[in-house]
């Protein structure tokens, strides 16, 4: 949930209506409808934390008077700076709590089809309006959280008004203003002040063994191009550059901090590649891969790579993946495991949802030539190149060639997790047996 | 993808939702194309539809739906902010 900084300093409010929606417009909606459904929306607030709420007549509608909360259906421009529009758009606004004459005024676009309860086509629900624009006129702001009544964009009627209680994280949201009904004020010494959220148990931090993590010395698990970052695995840890090609740290993080779901003792990544169909992003450990949506684990993993029906030529199941990508040429996805490679095609699914390999795999990977035949891992990077990582080196294949013979290594390190360049090294073997002579890297 | 005239539109939404700061008529500043992409990708984190920092169908879909009209990120261009400078 998301506090405006701003509340109530009372617990006992009172509230008004000015003006009624056009009866011509919503014609089911008559005053007293509209009192009995705005009182069920303030109760929602009420029956979580300990605020009371009483109507006072509504008068005609002067901004001085009718109590702390003063309700109108007003349209287009009405004299507070935000203007309506129409039909659709806009439905609702209302003024958050503190000591301005429009602190707390509620207004409701009198241009929509106001309704109570049901699905009508084209109208909307007056009650599931009102408990959000009461949130506003408390002291809440919008809420990305789902489910809450406080997010921003109207989702159709919440249901049976008499029986509607507010979600978890609006409840939390409004006793952390205002108390818990029959339980505490808020702030402690201080009930004018919002308490702030309990702190999480405190979990020392293992600063990382620089011996042991060097980024330098290269020799990776898993390397995943993530949401336009790279991310670099090894053991338990990893390294992120972003997309400007910095580093985000020189120290490496650690994979359970930051990728949630893994068991405990997991400490090293096989492969990983984002989907492309869902950015979802999967990784591969052992004999199981793990789909992720953003950082945490979906329910229902880990499975067993078996469900990819990758076998090799000599008929037995794969038992582990070496690297994973999608090759940007045609965005297919590529998985390799002990010198041979299967290709899938993701928007063909399998029976558990898992795609399948196409037909004719798997092949060696040796027609990827130039490159090392036993890699640690590979992404597609700028313009779609296939960049191929083993040891402390990676080979670019230019975008859709797979056979290309004059394929340079690079440092990774000097490359992408800004280490020193080295001293003049004879280059690494060529990894298919040479077909030519290699130089070393500063030759 | 997004038509010029959408692209406008989405981003006048994105600054009345608070994505965007508002425009500034004494400096007719433009917004960055990673500025607007930054903000499209927070609204679609926000409304809980696929970041991909562009305006795609479901993004579109989004900002079309009925909704309140308080920003989303309220930041130092808040209503009452606002209310206070013009009364001044």
């Amino acid at each position: 949930y998301a506090l405006s900084g701003l509340k109530w300093h009372k617990s006992d409010l009172t509230w008004s209506v000015h003006s009624y929606p056009t009866p011509s417009r919503s014609p089911g909606l008559p005053s007293t409808m509209v009192d009995s459904i705005l009182t069920h929306a303030f109760k929602a607030w009420s029956d979580a934390a300990p605020l009371t709420f009483h109507q006072q007549p509504g008068g005609g509608g002067s901004a001085s008077s009718g109590g702390d909360i003063r309700v109108s259906f007003n349209s287009l421009l009405h004299d507070d700076g935000y203007p309506f529009d129409g039909l659709g758009g806009t439905l609702a606004h209302a003024f958050f709590p503190g000591r301005d004459d429009v602190s707390g005024d509620t207004h409701f676009d009198d241009h929509e089809r106001w309704s109570y309860g049901g699905e009508s086509s084209g109208t909307t629900d007056l009650f599931t309006v009102a408990v959000h624009e009461f949130g506003h006129a408390l002291g809440l702001s919008h809420s990305s959280s789902d489910p809450s009544i406080m997010r921003p964009y109207y989702q159709g009627p919440v249901g049976d008004i008499l029986h509607y209680q507010l979600a978890l994280d609006d409840r939390l949201a409004i006793q952390q203003l205002y108390g818990i009904k029959g339980g505490q004020q808020p702030g402690g010494v201080d009930p004018n002040l919002p308490r702030l959220p309990s702190p999480p148990p405190t979990k020392p931090t293992k600063p990382s063994d620089p011996s042991v993590h060097d980024r330098c010395h290269g020799g990776f698990d898993a390397v995943a191009n993530i949401r336009g970052e790279v991310f670099f695995f090894q053991g338990a840890h990893f390294w992120r550059t972003t997309r400007d090609g910095s580093l985000v740290s020189l120290n490496p993080a650690q994979i359970q901090n930051f990728w949630m779901g893994f068991p405990p003792g997991t400490n090293k990544i096989d492969a990983v590649y984002e989907r492309k169909s869902d950015s979802s992003i999967i990784f591969f450990v052992g004999s199981q891969y793990w789909v992720f949506k953003d950082t945490v684990a979906m329910s229902g993993y880990p499975r067993p790579l078996s469900e990819w029906g990758m076998k090799r030529k000599s008929g037995a199941l794969v038992d582990r993946v070496d690297a994973a990508f999608i090759w940007a040429h045609n965005g297919k996805t590529y998985l390799f495991s002990q010198g041979e490679f299967w290709r899938f095609d993701e928007s063909r699914k399998g029976q558990r949802g898992t795609p399948q390999p196409e037909p004719g795999y798997p092949r060696d990977n040796s027609l990827w030539t130039g490159v090392p035949s036993r890699m640690d891992d590979i992404i597609s990077w700028g313009e779609g190149d296939a960049h191929f990582f083993k040891d402390n080196h990676y080979w670019v294949l230019k975008s859709g060639g797979m056979n290309q013979d004059s394929v340079e290594p690079k440092s990774i390190g000097v490359d992408w997790l800004r280490c020193p360049v080295p001293p003049s090294t004879s280059a690494p073997a060529n990894p298919d047996g040479p077909r030519r002579c290699r130089c070393d890297l500063t030759d | 993808s997004a038509m010029p005239e959408q692209y406008s539109r989405a981003v006048d939404w994105l600054s009345r939702y608070g994505y965007l700061p508002p425009p500034d008529p004494r400096t007719s500043k433009l917004q960055t194309k990673e500025g607007i992409e930054k903000a499209i990708r927070v609204m679609q984190r926000f409304g809980g539809v696929r970041e991909t920092g562009v305006l795609d169908g479901e993004t579109l879909k989004l900002m079309s739906t009925p909704r309140c009209s308080l920003p989303d990120i309220v930041g130092g261009e808040d209503m009452l902010k606002k209310r206070r400078r013009r009364r001044r």
